[in-house]
């Protein structure tokens, strides 16, 4: 309740027993806007090495921390309106390798339970390494993501557009795709996993394997794998009165 | 007869009190009746000292301000009650001796952000807005 005035120090102050310690200790994490303590899995030492994901959401918790400055670029427009961002390192990877007829793919199936609840989701990347590539010098190409919205046994998979990017063959760095559009759906079917699916192609329409492209898979190392980053709005959470 | 319209008091703004209103700081540490009035301290919500940084990567913590004393602007004059005032009760009740009770409705309040793994090793960036107290009605 309010605060009257505090006791007078004679008054005992009865310290928390260790339940009481973890009940204040669950308030303040609710606060936190936190169901429970998480409990991340400790990670073996080799994968203790700096990771794409965690190295990533540093740079955007600095930009969120300084997001006072004026010259703020599309990301910290991005971040300014979001209150939670959530990068997604848990995925399957599947490769339509050379070893296939045209076309090849990769494709990346993401755990979509871990989505919060109540939120709606602002904007979404998909963000992949690539490396120079040393098969096809000097050429265009065209990058395409999909979502899989069905997939059939029988017959192609039922694929959503969601974004291309176009670039030089001896290109290195972050790609980064938008895959905004796909979240619609996520609310409605959020017991199946997303599935996002990358195409290469030369500017002669030819498919081309996305590793001999130069982007990396989950083969690569931790610093340069691919991870899906998720900007959310919160919904206004209820004023709470202290107890 | 008819009696005369009852005269409505004004209906009072549910604002944050606005801090000139109300002996600054700088005036004698007694009020006008003697009593202890509240000055302002800062306190410092260690996320170390809570055991929490095995899954949060940033802050370490985070500090705002506090009132300690006999306050003018009680935070229960205050409808929202700010998150930090929430934690700072808490966080009394830890340490009762170190921290005392939330007792002052804030005038300006900041967010803070935290960086952090849940049970997945996803990495969650979540702000937390009316977290930080700046400044408070007393002051």
């Amino acid at each position: 309740g309010g605060p009257g005035p505090r006791p007078p120090p004679s008054c005992p102050q009865r310290l928390l027993g260790a339940r009481e310690r973890r009940d204040m200790q669950r308030e303040i994490l609710a606060v936190l806007g936190l169901p429970g303590r998480p409990r991340p899995r400790a990670p073996p030492a080799a994968a203790r090495l700096p990771a794409s994901a965690p190295l990533f959401m540093l740079d955007l918790y600095h930009a969120m921390a300084g997001d006072d400055d004026e010259d703020a670029g599309p990301l910290e427009r991005r971040l300014g309106r979001a209150d939670l961002v959530m990068s997604f390192v848990n995925m399957v990877e599947r490769d339509r390798a050379l070893d296939h007829q045209e076309p090849h793919w990769k494709e990346f199936h993401f755990d979509l339970t871990q989505i919060p609840a109540g939120e709606a989701v602002t904007a979404a990347e998909f963000r992949i390494y690539k490396e120079p590539s040393i098969h096809l010098l000097n050429m265009t190409l065209h990058v395409s993501m999909f979502e899989v919205v069905q997939e059939h046994s029988n017959r192609e998979s039922d694929l959503f557009f969601l974004d291309l990017q176009t670039l030089r063959a001896g290109d290195e760095g972050w790609l980064v795709l938008d895959v905004t559009a796909a979240s619609d759906r996520w609310l409605l079917n959020r017991n199946k996993d997303l599935g996002l699916r990358l195409c290469v192609e030369t500017e002669d329409g030819h498919s081309v394997d996305p590793g001999l492209a130069g982007l990396l898979g989950r083969q690569a190392p931790r610093s340069r794998q691919p991870f899906m980053v998720t900007f959310f709005r919160a919904s206004p959470s209820p004023t709470r009165v202290p107890r | 007869a008819v009696r005369p319209p009852k005269r409505r008091q004004p209906k009072k703004p549910n604002e944050l009190p606005h801090p000139n209103k109300l002996p600054g700081i700088f005036d004698d540490s007694h009020g006008s009746r003697g009593r202890q009035l509240c000055r302002r301290h800062e306190l410092y919500v260690s996320f170390q000292d809570l055991g929490w940084l095995d899954w949060v990567i940033a802050p370490q913590g985070y500090s705002a301000y506090y009132c300690d004393g006999e306050c003018s602007f009680p935070l229960d004059s205050c409808m929202n009650a700010t998150n930090h005032a929430i934690l700072q009760s808490l966080v009394h009740l830890m340490k009762p001796d170190t921290v005392p009770k939330a007792c002052c409705a804030p005038t300006k309040l900041s967010a803070t952000s935290v960086l952090y793994y849940d049970s997945s090793n996803n990495v969650i960036l979540r702000k937390h807005r009316n977290m930080v107290v700046k400044a408070c009605g007393c002051h």
